[in-house]
């Protein structure tokens, strides 16, 4: 795992 | 998707419903924190600047727009419209939002995801929001006794990060490859700082009672 960040949040 | 999420988000809706409609109908800014609603509008002003590039789904930039909208219209009502903008005692809601805003923008600086500029300020965003409830936990204790209303507004909005800590916790064991430190972290800071006031508000509802909750 590796940070990512979906930008699927609010 | 998954429900802890969507409920997350219905919470902080509802925590939107709430205040727009006590500070509307109820005519009072009274016991509510300017300082923290002025906090949340720079939170969904700066994070959703994406709103023009990010394209994610249809329910996330209405959302967007309606987070902007509603946390602007708070701070209009409460600052300029009469008479709540008469309610509002600055000598006590008087938190140094300086002191939130500053080392949160450092915090996006050094530690974000991408390094890219927008990735600063999301960084900042999530830094902010997890400290932005402080003004009006401060002005709670203050009061002493909180007023019903208010008391669910701060409910729902403790609810709303703490069921979307659950949908990072869902998402961690039902996706492969997701990893997501920093709002995890901020997210958990952020409920933290609701637990004491989490006891206080269960002790007033407890046995259906609308007792007043009562800060110590």
């Amino acid at each position: 795992r590796h940070d990512r960040r979906p930008h699927d949040e609010l | 998707m998954n429900i802890f999420r969507f409920l997350g988000d219905m919470s902080h809706i509802l925590s939107f419903v709430i205040l727009l409609l006590k500070i509307t109908q109820g005519k009072s800014a009274a016991g509510i924190s300017l300082r923290t609603q002025e906090l949340y509008m720079i939170v969904f002003c700066s994070r959703y600047l994406d709103l023009f590039w990010n394209f994610s789904s249809l329910y996330n930039s209405f959302l967007k727009v309606v987070f902007i909208a509603c946390s602007s219209a708070i701070v209009y009502i409460i600052r300029f419209k009469s008479p709540q903008k008469d309610t509002w005692n600055p000598e006590l809601d008087n938190f140094p939002i300086q002191y939130l805003i500053g080392p949160c923008a450092v915090a996006g600086l050094l530690i974000n995801q991408d390094w890219t500029p927008f990735e600063m300020i999301w960084a900042f965003s999530i830094y902010l929001e997890a400290v932005a409830i402080l003004p009006q936990l401060f002005l709670l204790q203050k009061q002493g006794e909180v007023e019903n209303l208010t008391s669910h507004y701060v409910a729902a909005l403790g609810a709303y990060r703490g069921l979307y800590l659950m949908n990072w916790v869902y998402r961690y064991f039902t996706e492969d490859d997701y990893l997501q430190r920093i709002v995890w972290f901020a997210g958990t800071v952020q409920t933290g700082l609701y637990i004491d006031f989490f006891y206080h508000y269960y002790q007033s509802k407890r046995g259906g009672l609308s007792r007043p909750v009562k800060l110590p």
